[in-house]
């Protein structure tokens, strides 16, 4: 059975995309069997793999509404495994709210195919609504990728409670893996103190070590490839890879 | 009457919020009665203007779904007026979502203090929901923060799309004011190169000067200042007022 990590936070633009993307190649090139699960209806992440969200005939929503299985659903962009999105998944959201038991609609459609592999990495939007708490329920772990930055902060503590009613009501199981901090800036004390600050209120694990700011690493889906394919030999990429040895 | 600015784009973290702060003190320097309104649940606009969010008796979730006037619900903050955003807000979403005619809350909630400002910013959540498309109603023009970057880009269209929903629908007057550069780092082709890439593809206006990346104005919010306030010599303040005089 696999590991299942939702990657989660509410806040926008804080690496969730570029998290799973880096920890999914870098987890294929240790040998697992990966699966990436894109649940944005941007679909940041299937375009960063290299799919054109807007020309896929089906994606995750068909597998929420219209019941297609997951296996019909599922591409593979090099050694991965992708369930894409498309713009389409803005009506799932409408279509699960008015649905009893929502929030076990990723678990079912993820149920019969998640033996087929060692992970599965799981790409929230930036909110806590129905589909992101869908991905809390199906997983066994969540990772929470965070900007060191003052707006960045206080949505930490929302998540964290966010993930204690998942725990009480769908999710018993659910564990915390840890925070990553991305697109950390070495050079002042603000991304120093928003970590330590955000550990000692929340008492949650910092995985280390951060992922430094990089260009290079904004740059890597123009190559529709994540900094870990794009240039191994980059900081970035060494450090996706050591937090990625942690998950498994 | 005031102008109303939506500032709006799906994509999480492209500086709507920085932006709004920036420019709602640069206008208020400029000697305008501003009003800032926060439409996120996250409710960051609110924090960087150092008011609690937690605190809050009211908020414009109370406008929504109690009726509560808007006049009893704004606070004054420095030389700003602040309409402002607690949690609550992701129940309004909710709520909304089920009423006829929502499209056109925020504008019924704006209409009876608007004609105190000379103008109105409205900070945007991360998405094309029913608040976003409550503010794209209520504006007479759209302002795009944007981050220049490959996964931003793709989020531009379908923004431009929505708003030629919107313009056929719910407000035929909307423009677009323009695309602002945000966190722009000028020391890489690929920034331009988005940039001029969004400008052909999709004939906006690009509002100049481009806002450069510092480290600063992510600080700015622990100071409870906008960039603007905090360090007004910075090349971002400057930055933000060039573009405030624009929006006059
Ligand atoms: N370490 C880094 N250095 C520089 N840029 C980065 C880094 N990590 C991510 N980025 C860039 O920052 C932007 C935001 O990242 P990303 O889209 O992965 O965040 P997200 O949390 O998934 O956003 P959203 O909330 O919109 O889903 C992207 O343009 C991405 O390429
Ligand atoms: N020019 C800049 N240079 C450096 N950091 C910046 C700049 N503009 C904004 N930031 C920082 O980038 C982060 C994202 O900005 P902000 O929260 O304003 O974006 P947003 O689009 O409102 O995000 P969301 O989609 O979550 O609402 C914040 O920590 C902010 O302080
Ligand atoms: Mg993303
Ligand atoms: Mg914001």
């Amino acid at each position: 059975m696999p590991k299942v990590y939702a990657v989660a936070n509410q806040k926008g633009g804080v690496a969730k995309t570029t998290t799973v993307h880096a920890l999914g190649t870098a987890l294929a090139a240790l040998g697992d069997r990966v699966l990436l699960v894109d649940l944005d209806p941007q679909a940041c992440l299937t375009f960063s793999t290299g799919t054109d969200p807007d020309a896929l005939e089906r994606s995750v929503h068909d597998c929420f509404v219209r019941d297609v299985p997951a296996v019909d659903v599922v591409t593979k962009v090099g050694d991965l495994v992708l369930l894409p999105a498309s713009i389409d998944l803005a009506g799932s959201e409408l279509f699960l709210l008015g649905k009893t038991g929502r929030e076990f609609a990723l678990k079912k459609v993820l149920a019969p195919i998640k033996g087929d592999y060692d992970v599965v990495l799981i790409d929230c939007p930036p909110s806590l609504g129905v589909l992101t708490i869908g991905a809390l329920t199906a997983a066994d772990a969540v990772i929470i990728p965070m900007q060191c930055e003052a707006l960045s902060e206080r949505g930490v503590a929302q998540l964290v409670e966010t993930i204690s009613d998942v725990r009480e009501f769908t999710n018993p199981a659910l564990e915390i893996a840890g925070v990553i901090a991305t697109m950390f800036d070495g050079r002042t004390v603000e991304g120093r103190r928003v970590l330590d600050d955000v550990a000692s209120k929340t008492g949650l694990r910092v995985l280390e070590p951060p992922v430094k700011r990089s260009v290079r690493i904004a740059e890597a889906p123009t190559a529709h490839r994540s900094i870990v394919d794009h240039a191994p030999k980059h900081a970035g990429a060494e450090a996706y890879r050591r937090l990625a040895e942690q998950l498994r």
